[in-house]
């Protein structure tokens, strides 16, 4: 691989530091591994504003993206993943490759109009992704 | 699902997406699997579906809360979380619910007028349907508005709150069943709201799951310092409109957060593996991954 980078580098056009970083990327990482990506929706869009008087948005973030083969400690992924792959690779390709889920949330406070008429604050447990895992 | 005393969102049954739902553009309609198990719905999608099938499900539509109520609950969530609505971590904020509730109106005989703004005894029936079994009371208070335009250096109240037992439909006037005395003072220069807490008072009705509770409230207030012998008659300009009831509470169902739990979570994250345990491990990766391109700078 340093051949190979050596050979890239001197065909590699003289370019500013960005490009370069860039460039190297794509032997750092795979390109779109698992990772969380962010999502903001209103809750006018799903006309919910009647009753949901607060946050007025709302970001609840998803995970996306391939899980790398040796996932390792990578995304805190217990060893089952890694033997998960390679049931998947090796043994039976009809048990499916480890998933890019969140592993960790964060909660969501919301204040809210009842049916009759009365308002509540209520404190919500894992309603904002915060950490993406393979699993 | 909450305990059958009380409502919750397991008394709505059947499909419940919220009308509103269903005239969305396909993108945001729920997918048929979804659709079906009513379960598979985060619990603040099953509550918000409920709540949405709820107002329209006999045709009612979802009553409107006192718009002074409304401002003072805003201001309570601004206090609570921040502007994304992430729950502050402030260590006297013990409670995961606030319910405020409005009176009924039907039920207020006032004895004062209060045209007059002079409000100095009113029947209050609160409905306390929408508090479910697994929310425990840790504060309760009656807050009144006041019309700060009246002109006043500091306030001596002398409150007198009753319970009204209402044993059987049949009779018609409710008699006394506890009642409470009791003085307080403070400054209405500014502040638009006074809080009197009534918690211990309401406790033992609340824990055994009232639904309804009947209260006469008396409330006299005299003017300036109440070692000057103030004229007795002097009343300020009450709170114009008869008492909200704030419940602090404690939701212990498994959607609720917990501040407690969650510093437990922490400690003990299960997805955080211990080190040089696997035989595949990897000795340069360090544990969790919150987004790509930050590790990779």
């Amino acid at each position: 691989s340093r051949r190979r980078r050596h050979e890239s580098l001197k065909e590699a056009p003289a370019s500013p530091h960005y490009n370069l970083s860039e460039y190297f990327k794509q032997f750092l990482f795979p390109q779109n591994e698992c990772e969380l990506h962010s999502f903001r929706l209103s809750f006018s869009q799903l006309k919910w504003d009647k009753w949901i008087i607060a946050p007025h948005r709302y970001s609840p973030q998803y995970c996306k993206g391939d899980c790398p083969r040796a996932v390792g400690h990578r995304y805190g992924s217990p060893v089952h993943t890694m033997v998960q792959n390679i049931i998947y690779e090796k043994l039976d390709s009809s048990v499916p490759k480890p998933s890019c889920v969140p592993a960790e949330y964060s909660p969501l406070s919301v204040l809210t109009i009842e049916p009759d008429g009365s308002i509540v604050y209520k404190e919500y447990e894992d309603m904002i992704a915060t950490k993406c895992t393979c699993r | 699902p909450h305990s059958r005393g009380r409502a919750g969102p397991d008394k709505v049954s059947g499909l419940l997406v919220a009308p509103e739902v269903s005239e969305l553009s396909p993108l945001l309609r729920l997918p048929k699997g979804v659709r079906r198990g009513y379960a598979l719905l985060p619990p603040l999608l099953k509550v918000l579906s409920a709540q949405g099938r709820q107002s329209w499900e006999n045709g009612v539509p979802r009553l409107q809360p006192d718009s002074r109520a409304l401002r003072y609950m805003k201001r309570l969530y601004k206090m609570s979380a921040t502007k994304e609505g992430i729950p502050k971590a402030n260590k006297s904020h013990l409670y995961n619910t606030v319910r405020l509730f409005t009176p009924c109106s039907e039920c207020e005989h006032r004895h004062g007028d209060l045209m007059k703004g002079d409000l100095r005894s009113v029947d209050l029936l609160f409905n306390l349907d929408r508090v479910t079994a697994l929310e425990h009371l840790l504060k309760s208070v009656l807050l009144y508005s006041f019309d700060t335009s009246v002109p006043t250096s500091s306030l001596a109240c002398m409150c007198h709150l009753s319970v009204k037992e209402q044993d059987s439909s049949s009779q018609v006037c409710p008699s006394d069943s506890h009642s409470v005395a009791f003085s307080l003072h403070f400054e209405v220069r500014k502040r638009k709201w006074v809080e009197i807490d009534v918690t211990s008072f309401l406790q033992p009705l609340i824990a055994t799951n009232r639904r309804n509770i009947h209260m006469a409230v008396n409330f006299t207030c005299l003017m300036g310092d109440p070692q000057h012998n103030t004229k007795q008659n002097d009343f300020i300009n009450m709170a114009l409109v008869p008492p909200s009831l704030l419940l602090y509470l404690n939701d212990t169902s498994e959607q609720a957060y917990h501040r407690w739990n969650s510093l437990r979570h922490r400690r003990k994250n299960p997805t955080r593996p211990r080190q040089g345990s696997s035989p595949f491990a990897d000795t340069t990766e360090t544990e969790g991954r919150t987004s790509t391109q930050s590790r990779r700078a």
